[in-house]
Order: structure tokens, then C-alpha cells, then sequence
């Protein structure tokens, strides 16, 4: 025999902007399918398919606070391979989660997920989130000097941005001087990146 | 003379944003 389907899955289409935690609840379905042989009364033998037993697994789903803005939606997909036992779940979202899945008390087939929104995804930023605000020399320190002053939405807060710094010597074949990268958090919708480095001092 | 070539990325999205070259300053 065979289980029909052998996976199930059902997928959860949320488009609420109301930042509820809601509770969902699904039920994943399969039947055991057998062949059964009869032989008729001209002594011809033939098959035929039929459920032997149904499963049913259930699936229960909870979110955590977060909010969704216009258009954008959340895809929740749910799967159980009656075969090998295994349930699965794959989220496509703005946000991050962090996923917890666990068995369901007393004796109900099935599991839960809890999905705990860790902050939005972020996307690639705009290229004018950063600008340069000056780049300088002083001869007392002899350190070159590149401010930067940022422009971020707050789905960028507690985020890294790493800056690529390459020091060029300019002529009629500019040459490099050596390169750096320095990180920092995002922290603040503006804010200033101050790099102060010597000649020499860039790998 | 020296200039810098910059540009920046947000960790985790993989995309690199070229923001170019800086006009150059004069190293004594």
C-alpha cells in the first residue's frame, strides 16, 4: 500500500495589519491506500484501490506580535510526510522569526509552531542611506579623515553596515594605498560614521 | 593627492552599494 498523498501540505496566506498574535489551525490529511485482488465467478482476477485508514495530523500555528503593512503578506507553508513521520514548514516574510515547533499535549497526532518575529528582514538599502559628508587630511596627526552621514528607516535599527574604504594615491595611474573595511551598528534613523586612518595604516 | 573609493553594505543583504570616488586632498 501506499499513503495518499504521501505529503500534505497546506500553506496559510496572512494579510492582517492588526499586529495581533492570532492562532491558526489546520488539519493535514492522507489515506492509507491497499490493493485488494478479487477473483469473479469466471475465475479472473482483478485490483482495486481503497482506503484501508485515514490520518489526520493537526497543526496549530501562533505568531507573535508584529505588524504588516499595506500589500505586504506572509506565506506560512505546513507539511507532513505520512511516510516517514517527518513534519516540515518553510515562512516567506518581511520578518525574521524565530521558529518553535513542538509536540501537541495529550494524545493528538500533529505538532505546533510558534513563530517569534525577531525584527523585519532587511532589505538592500538604498544607495542614498549613506552619503559622504567630507573627507579631509590633517597634517598634525597626519590622518585622513572620511565622515559619513546616514539616512536609515528603522528596519535598520540593530543592524551592521560595513563600510569599504580603499585609499588611492591619485595620479596618472592612480594606485591603492591599501584597503579596509569597518563595521558599525545602525542604531538611529541619521547618525555620523567617522573613519580616521593613515597612510600605511590600511592593509 | 589622495581620494578614497567607498561604498557600504547592511549585513545580511548581500547587496554592496559603489558610492564612488572622493575629491582628492593634498598630502604635504
Amino acid at each position: 500500500g501506499h499513503y495518499e498523498p504521501e505529503t500534505a501540505c497546506q500553506t496559510l496566506h496572512l494579510i492582517d495589519r492588526d499586529g495581533t498574535a492570532p492562532t491558526w489551525r489546520t488539519t493535514l490529511s492522507s489515506d492509507y491506500m491497499m490493493q485488494y485482488w478479487e477473483t469473479d465467478h469466471y475465475g479472473n482476477s482483478h485490483s482495486y484501490w481503497a482506503s484501508a485508514a485515514s490520518y489526520n495530523i493537526q497543526v496549530q500555528l501562533k505568531t507573535g506580535y508584529r505588524q504588516l503593512r499595506d500589500r505586504e503578506t506572509e506565506y506560512i507553508k505546513v507539511c507532513y510526510d505520512f511516510y516517514y513521520k517527518r513534519e516540515s514548514y518553510s515562512v516567506t516574510s518581511p520578518f525574521t522569526y524565530e521558529v518553535i515547533k513542538r509536540a501537541l499535549p495529550g494524545n493528538v497526532s500533529g505538532f505546533s509552531l510558534e513563530l517569534i518575529p525577531l525584527g523585519r528582514t532587511p532589505q538592500a538599502p538604498e544607495a542614498s542611506a549613506m552619503e559622504l559628508s567630507e573627507f579631509s587630511y590633517d597634517h598634525a596627526s597626519k590622518q585622513f579623515t572620511l565622515l559619513v552621514k546616514s539616512n536609515f528607516s528603522s528596519d535598520y535599527y540593530g543592524h551592521k553596515v560595513e563600510f569599504s574604504v580603499e585609499l588611492m594615491r591619485d595620479g596618472l595611474f592612480d594606485s591603492s594605498k591599501g584597503k579596509q573595511t569597518y563595521e558599525a551598528e545602525i542604531n538611529a534613523a541619521s547618525g555620523s560614521y567617522i573613519m580616521k586612518f593613515k597612510e600605511g595604516d590600511l592593509p | 593627492k589622495f581620494f578614497v573609493k567607498w561604498g557600504f553594505s547592511v549585513k545580511g543583504t548581500g547587496a554592496f552599494v559603489d558610492k564612488g570616488r572622493t575629491d582628492p586632498v593634498t598630502v604635504p
